[in-house]
């Protein structure tokens, strides 16, 4: 099975 | 003042189409430079960024950068009452709370106007660094389409490897597993039919279906799309709008436990 990655882990907040 | 005219309406029709379903609420950033949007879905998993330059819009005037936000679905509703070929302007007065869009008839005998309330949206803003990607596919868009529908009978995750020989989809689930390959054209009549594969190294990595189906639905947007993959970073998918721009989706990837 799979784990879904979020985005803000790879796209730092302003 | 901010006033952006669009001599091709449907352009802003077929956008909002293809993102209304993936972003409820959306700060349209109104620059002197264009027109732009960054919104993430409601999980947190994508990311919308659109781009409209200036010189797309005839005419552009934006005397001070504007924030406004606008509920998409709202949005998308009002487009439905203009015709695709329609010159759409939209209009924001400075310190109002709404934004105006007028819908044009080419012969400019018929006229409407729609008032549209702005909503205060606490978004998110995330920075996206430049990337220099693993693989670079470009391929018709509506071949995109087809091969996210037809993987979705298998499963909810699709796998996508990309080789010096092409790019090869594959999915698995309960009723079985399936793959399409399609390979580099060798010939084609036109280059939007074209299937092509910039690598750099060979990449595969797993991403949600759901979220590809809803990108696909920019599809109507440009006869090609690009998909540019590295390994563990997100998945881009490009649409270009004609010569002004671009919608660019971000999927975070699945990672195998």
């Amino acid at each position: 099975s799979y784990l879904q990655e979020g985005i803000v882990q790879y796209f730092v907040p302003i | 003042m901010f006033e952006a005219r669009l001599p091709q309406g449907q352009i802003l029709k077929k956008l909002i189409e293809a993102v209304r379903e993936l972003v409820t609420d959306a700060n349209f950033e109104c620059k002197p430079s264009g027109l732009s949007l960054q919104a993430m879905d409601s999980s947190h998993v994508s990311l919308v960024s659109l781009l409209m330059r200036a010189d797309g819009f005839d005419p552009y005037q934006c005397d001070r950068n504007r924030t406004l936000g606008i509920n998409l679905r709202t949005l998308a509703s009002v487009l439905k009452c203009s015709s695709n070929d329609d010159i759409i302007t939209i209009r924001a007065e400075d310190d109002g709370d709404s934004a105006i869009l007028i819908f044009e008839s080419p012969s400019s005998d018929r006229l409407s106007e729609f008032d549209l309330k702005l909503v205060d949206i606490d978004n998110e803003q995330l920075v996206i660094p430049d990337t220099q990607y693993d693989a670079v596919v470009r391929m018709p868009s509506a071949e995109f389409q087809r091969i996210v529908r037809d993987m979705q009978i298998l499963g909810d995750s699709v796998t996508i490897a990309c080789s010096k020989d092409g790019v090869k989809f594959s999915a698995n689930g309960e009723i079985g597993s399936g793959s399409v390959r399609l390979k580099q054209s060798s010939a084609v009549d036109s280059e939007d039919d074209a299937v092509t594969v910039d690598l750099q190294q060979a990449v595969s990595l797993t991403f949600a279906l759901r979220y590809l189906s809803l990108f696909s639905k920019a599809a109507p947007l440009s006869p090609t799309v690009t998909l540019s993959f590295s390994k563990d970073v997100p998945l881009l998918v490009e649409f270009r709008i004609a010569d002004m721009g671009h919608l660019r989706f971000y999927l975070a990837p699945k990672i195998d436990e």
